[in-house]
């Protein structure tokens, strides 16, 4: 975070007028619940210094437990810290062993996820932070003035796991409780269940925390960059995909023929003078690849003392740990890893020199080396650039949509830092130095997302979740902030579209003057089951009133989200959407269209007038294709405006001559 | 034995505003499959009683069958693992 609320235009020296930061006063008295591994309490970034008395409201504790003292480990910032283990240990069926890999029966977190996701949302402010030297610069959170309810729900296994018993128990103690912002930084395996009756907790317990007026913020998952891998799909949840930032790790390859190669790294350890470089050539015509990262060959190469270059075509971090085990075992002194873009650096151990490059530029060290007799190398510590010239990208890992089983509502909704984040983590955290740690995944995006609407929150406690979403996707950089495209990694790197960003990048300053909100309560959620096919007695049960669906059965496309996605259009359809003016009571609004190739879109009326007695207006969408054939997604966008302010919504159609019809030719 | 899995019992919205009273509900509709107070209060998990209304329970096959068909329950759902992200 010493970067990305800078990026996102919320510093708190900035002397901007419309600065959410100051005008939320730092988002204080708003409570933010976190669902993860627990929480290091003695982080120096949990600190309560300036913090008033807890807000009177909260009803929530501390639980005492292993190596946890609620008295002394709870404060004024940490007000709320339970643990749930019962689903966990009951699915387990064993002992809770924490002999392999350490974790407390407490809050006290060991993982370090949950550490780093609730310091992301709600840190207090801490200078000087790095990761020893990188990265360095004033860590804090979003909203730097809320309190942190931490619920431990994931224990220090493989992949942090969570039982969706203990998440849900945990939502139903955060909604008595009275948190305002509920984190999730959860997901589940694909493909995936129904949103009510989802297995996994998270669908049904946000659905309850929703309708009680707590936003819900979830990761939007890392299976990325393929498309339907998108996670935590119910519209309801305000679901987030990871960007970068625009800043990197340029790490210095000189060669023997002194020309420099920027590599990324988090390398820190002393600069390796001019070494030998080797590659693992193939002898003569065996198709054996001696040179892959992930299967190294080193038997007939001269490894002790040298700089080992590889290549893979695997995107995860996988070959970097591969080659680096099997040249440090040879006595070598670093590696360069040529690879596609794919999952982001991290730092390799004991500060062993692992520098990745792409393809093209791991090519060009190979082109050295075989022109040269005696390739030699020097590599360079890691530095930190941040600004310009460095570009936003949608992470490769980040899951891209559409939803697989809700094509028609929009997920993601909304894309934030997710990569390479500095914040705190526990002292059993491997990559943590200092007590701070660097790191990747939509888990590290979401909790940007619950800072800035706990920052919301505090100018607009009125606000509906669904309302903050809207104005958090409506008000979206389609661009970097420096009005550069936004590309999405993956194989090929293309322009980001509303699968990889749903609206765009966050962009907390505009968010909190929206104009207008595509608005949702309870009864719109509930045409939104009544349209997905659950029937009126489950949906009656679920909601506590006595609930009858339309018939005929209402139109998922007539769901007021704030993004518009036909998935499947033959001729023409027709939608409706509403809006509601929290802007200037009189205000005029236009329609601006832009239309998704071969796409028409027309709106009715084009015009909004808003008044003192006319809040909310309708208007209809009607899209017709002139495709011919089946198409892939094409993506536009609608824009209401009275020139102050710009409310714009994605637009994505596919065209589907033939409908259910799958075409791999 | 029939094997007993962890199922959730997802009741919807809650009923009644007395938190107890809800989780007495819970402990009624469990002996009721299971026969006796005691074998509910050893299978319960957990119960869900302020934000909405269920319950976590080891549950064998044939007991979902059976609680799945009771008034008020909207689905029974198995345990199921999720990963931090």
């Amino acid at each position: 975070t010493t970067r990305s609320w800078d990026y996102l235009g919320l510093s708190p020296q900035s002397s901007s007028k419309s600065n959410l930061l100051h005008d939320a006063n730092l988002g204080d008295g708003v409570i933010i619940g976190l669902l993860d591994t627990g929480i290091w309490p003695e982080s120096v970034i949990l600190n309560d210094e300036g913090l008033g008395p807890i807000p009177q409201r909260w009803k929530g504790s501390c639980q005492s437990g292993e190596r946890f003292n609620a008295t002394q480990d709870c404060n004024r910032k940490l007000i709320g810290a339970k643990y749930y283990i019962d689903g966990f240990l009951a699915e387990n069926r064993q002992p809770f062993n924490t002999t392999q890999a350490p974790d407390f029966k407490s809050p006290r977190d060991s993982f370090g996820h949950g550490t780093h996701t609730s310091t992301i949302a709600a840190g207090s402010f801490v200078p000087n932070a790095s990761y020893k030297g990188i990265a360095l610069g004033l860590l804090r959170g979003g909203a730097p003035k809320a309190r942190i309810a931490m619920y431990k729900v994931c224990w220090n296994v493989p992949r942090g796991q969570c039982s969706s018993a203990d998440i849900l128990k945990a939502f139903d103690d955060a909604i008595h409780d009275g948190v305002d912002v509920l984190s999730v930084s959860l997901g589940t395996d694909l493909p995936l269940f129904p949103q009510i009756d989802e297995r996994d907790g998270i669908g049904p317990g946000s659905f309850h925390a929703v309708t009680k007026g707590i936003t819900v913020v979830c990761a939007g998952g890392n299976e990325g960059p393929s498309s339907h891998t998108i996670d935590n799909t119910s519209p309801w949840i305000l679901t987030v995909a990871a960007s970068t930032v625009d800043r990197s790790f340029p790490t210095g390859i000189v060669l023997g023929n002194n020309f420099t190669i920027l590599g990324q790294a988090m390398f820190r350890g002393k600069e390796v003078g001019f070494t030998g470089l080797v590659y693992p050539e193939n002898p003569g015509l065996r198709p054996t690849l001696f040179g892959v990262c992930e299967s190294l060959t080193l038997n007939n190469t001269p490894v002790a003392g040298n700089v080992v270059l590889c290549f893979t075509t695997m995107n995860n971090r996988a070959p970097v740990s591969a080659a680096v085990t099997s040249v440090k075992q040879a006595g070598g002194v670093g590696v360069i890893i040529a690879k596609h873009p794919g999952d982001v650096i991290g730092p390799c151990s004991n500060d062993f020199p692992c520098i990745e490059v792409d393809y093209e530029l791991g090519s060009q060290i190979l082109f050295y080396m075989r022109s040269t007799r005696s390739p030699i190398v020097k590599l360079s510590p890691s530095k930190t650039l941040a600004g310009r010239p460095v570009s936003t990208k949608v992470a490769h890992f980040s899951s891209r949509g559409p939803s697989s089983i809700s094509p028609a509502i929009l997920k993601p909704d909304i894309a934030a830092p997710g990569v390479s984040t500095l914040a705190a983590s526990s002292p059993f955290d491997p990559f943590m130095d200092g007590g701070f740690a660097l790191h990747s995944g939509t888990s590290m995006a979401a909790p940007h997302v619950s800072g800035i609407v706990a920052l919301l929150k505090a100018i607009h406690p009125s606000w509906s979740p669904a309302a903050i979403k809207s104005a958090l996707m409506t008000t979206a950089w389609k661009t970097d902030p420096f009005g550069e495209p936004v590309f999405a990694e993956g194989s090929p790197q293309k322009l980001a579209n509303p699968f990889d960003y749903g609206a765009g990048i966050v962009n907390p300053n505009k968010a909190a003057k929206p104009g207008l909100v595509y608005d949702m309560g309870t009864d719109d959620y509930i045409m939104y089951l009544c349209a997905v096919g659950y029937n009126d007695s489950s949906i009656t049960q679920l909601v506590g009133k006595s609930k009858t669906c339309p018939s005929p059965k209402p139109s998922i496309l007539d769901v007021n989200v704030p993004s518009i996605t036909i998935p499947s259009i033959r001729n023409s359809v027709t939608l409706t959407r509403t809006v509601t003016n929290v802007g200037p009571v009189n205000s005029v609004y236009k329609a601006q269209i832009d239309s998704p190739q071969g796409i028409h879109v027309a709106v009715r009326p084009d015009i909004l007038a808003f008044n003192s007695s006319v809040k909310d207006l309708s208007f209809i969408v009607e899209v017709s294709t002139s495709h011919k054939v089946n198409t892939g997604y094409y993506f536009g966008s609608l824009t209401w405006t009275d020139e102050t302010h710009y409310v714009t919504i994605p637009i994505s159609v596919r065209t589907q001559i033939i409908q259910f019809y799958t075409d791999f030719n | 034995h029939a094997r007993s899995e962890v199922h959730i019992v997802y009741m919807g919205e809650k009923q009644h505003h007395d938190p107890q009273h809800v989780t007495n509900m819970h402990h009624d509709m469990l002996s009721s499959i299971l026969e006796s107070k005691e074998e509910a209060k050893k299978s319960m998990v957990y119960s869900y009683r302020h934000g909405f209304s269920g319950f976590a329970a080891k549950l064998t096959e044939s007991q979902v069958e059976k609680i799945a068909g009771l008034p008020g329950v909207i689905r029974v759902i198995p345990n199921q693992l999720h990963s931090v992200q």
